[in-house]
């Protein structure tokens, strides 16, 4: 493995892993390198374990989980990777209130760093954004864009 | 490096012209189901280059431009305009669509190919950018990647 | 067509339309049957059109249009195949407010004719059902189920 | 005919004996992330005769089994009652799994094979159950398949 992204895939790991106990309270999560006989078998798998569980296979999972290991994932190569800006649309979808919540805290933590531009219908979200457009129909079929005053709003 | 402004024409469900600034930090876009909004993220995908028909939702490039109400026409071509902004540069990636003309790119006034958009976004450091565009419904999708896929998707950030 | 699968394709056409109409507040919605020379290329199509928009295919639906338009297709076989019961794991969780309401009030609607199990986050379905349970994890990785008095929760 | 009870015991995360009256109207089924809602579905779908690692969401059989954890100890075999009401007639379906006898289905308290259950689902108007069954993020998917699928989806129901 290159240097490059063999020390990058360290750091990302890591990151993984602390975005991971951060965002699920506990658990933990890994990145593996794989190294197989030729390129073609080598990859990099992912270890998830949510706290107090066993170890298991990412497809047991619940829909909550794989969104918010996948949110970790994200993060932490956003940040090693220092790519500066996101789009996500509607990755809170999936969430229960509690697990919303810290999800917006990590989004509004890291928009300090990179620009986030998220679509949502959950209001924990919203009210953390520090722009907020409404997207709205002015006439069957024609989208009309709309800045919402965040002070009225919340 | 951030997105200070996009400006849509004739894209998909944005009929007329539209001028959106962004927070350099975190822009919510909310509104009901159709409105709109997955496709700002379209628009901002195609602008930065990408052409899978599957992200971007359509079956063809002719889905790309308004196809009019009951009381607008629809567009004749699409235009939508990226500004960037790195402390004091300023750049702008431009790409318009017509059906005679075929998709057009420009950065900073000065058409370019698909091919050389590469090069512009590693100057912007906007290398893995699509990396950082989570369609709706995909965020899961991240960790079903068969492990090679995972890598190479990686690799290309660095 | 088997006569019998034709008519009742013709009973689910209507059904179907009328339940895109009722939960989009208007537009179309169709099946057709699609005649191929051999059984193989022949199938059920479904066109449908959002309230004053034109024509388009499935894909350029939002993701919202599209969970209303696979409940409403549900419903209206559901209907006329008289399948008792249905279980349905967070299909509400990419509507937006508006929209959920006309979906919850359906599904209270449709459960005086059939069963439905219904898993969500969304308080409007929760609202309208007739028993709640709370699935809790009684200690780490062990899941529990509590029966929650809808009274005290309303 | 509606899903009087579901008893589960030793499946997935659900340890132990657990016993679920249902509503023969709507019953709602909340809780947090990973308490344990969709595999109440899975625990149902099984029980009918559902046999695909995918839509069970498990890679092996093994994984049926509820794993233990710090405090109760593994399950050596799981079993899923379901008992069913049709006016004043009710019948039971029961699954049971363990490593050595593997997968064995009852019907009102005969043991029965995988084929005979589609006999018995079809008396109980059962028979397109799978077809009402719809998995977390698969709303959409039914209006996403193939043309030819979705006529042989539907033409089971008939
Ligand atoms: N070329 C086009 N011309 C006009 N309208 C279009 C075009 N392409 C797509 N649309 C419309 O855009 C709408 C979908 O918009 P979009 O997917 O952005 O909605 P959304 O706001 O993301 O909704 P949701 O909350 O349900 O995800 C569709 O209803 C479709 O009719
Ligand atoms: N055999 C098993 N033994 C113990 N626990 C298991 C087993 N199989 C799955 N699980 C656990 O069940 C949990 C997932 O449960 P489930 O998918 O039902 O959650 P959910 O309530 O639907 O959550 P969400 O709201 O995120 O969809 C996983 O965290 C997993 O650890
Ligand atoms: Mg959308
Ligand atoms: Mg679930």
């Amino acid at each position: 493995v290159g240097t490059l992204f063999g020390n990058a895939l360290t750091d990302i790991a890591a990151r993984f892993s602390d975005l991971f106990r951060h965002l699920l309270g506990g658990g933990e999560a890994r990145l593996e390198l794989l190294e197989g006989d030729s390129f073609w078998d080598s990859g990099v798998d992912i270890v998830a374990r949510p706290p107090g569980k066993k170890m298991q296979s990412l497809a047991q999972l619940s829909g909550g989980e794989q969104s918010l290991t996948g949110i970790s994932l994200l993060f932490a190569c956003m940040e090693v990777a220092a790519v500066p800006l996101a789009v996500l649309d509607e990755v809170d979808a999936a969430l229960d209130e509690y697990n919303l919540l810290r999800f917006a805290a990590l989004a509004r933590e890291y928009a300090t760093r990179l620009q986030l531009i998220v679509m949502t219908h959950r209001r924990a979200t919203m009210e953390r954004a520090d722009v907020l457009y409404g997207v709205t129909m002015s006439e069957p079929g024609l989208s009309q864009v709309v800045g919402i005053n965040l002070e009225d709003w919340r | 490096m951030y997105i200070e402004r996009l400006r849509l024409k004739g894209f998909k469900s944005f009929g007329g012209s539209h001028d959106l600034p962004f927070s350099p930090g975190m822009t919510a876009v909310v509104g009901p189901n159709g409105s709109g909004k997955s496709n700002i993220l379209d628009a901002l995908a195609w602008v930065l280059g990408e052409g899978s028909p599957m992200k971007l939702r359509i079956s063809r490039q002719q889905e790309l431009l308004f196809q009019g109400t009951a009381a607008s026409s629809a567009a004749k071509e699409c235009d939508v305009i990226l500004t960037l902004r790195d402390s004091d540069r300023v750049s702008t990636i431009r790409r318009t669509f017509s059906p005679d003309t075929g998709s057009v790119l420009f950065h900073d006034g000065q058409k370019i190919r698909l091919q050389d958009l590469d090069e512009v976004k590693r100057m912007l450091r906007l290398g893995g950018e699509t990396f950082a565009f989570i369609g709706q419904g995909e965020v899961a999708e991240t960790i079903r990647q068969r492990p090679l896929q995972r890598r190479m998707r990686l690799e290309v950030l660095f």
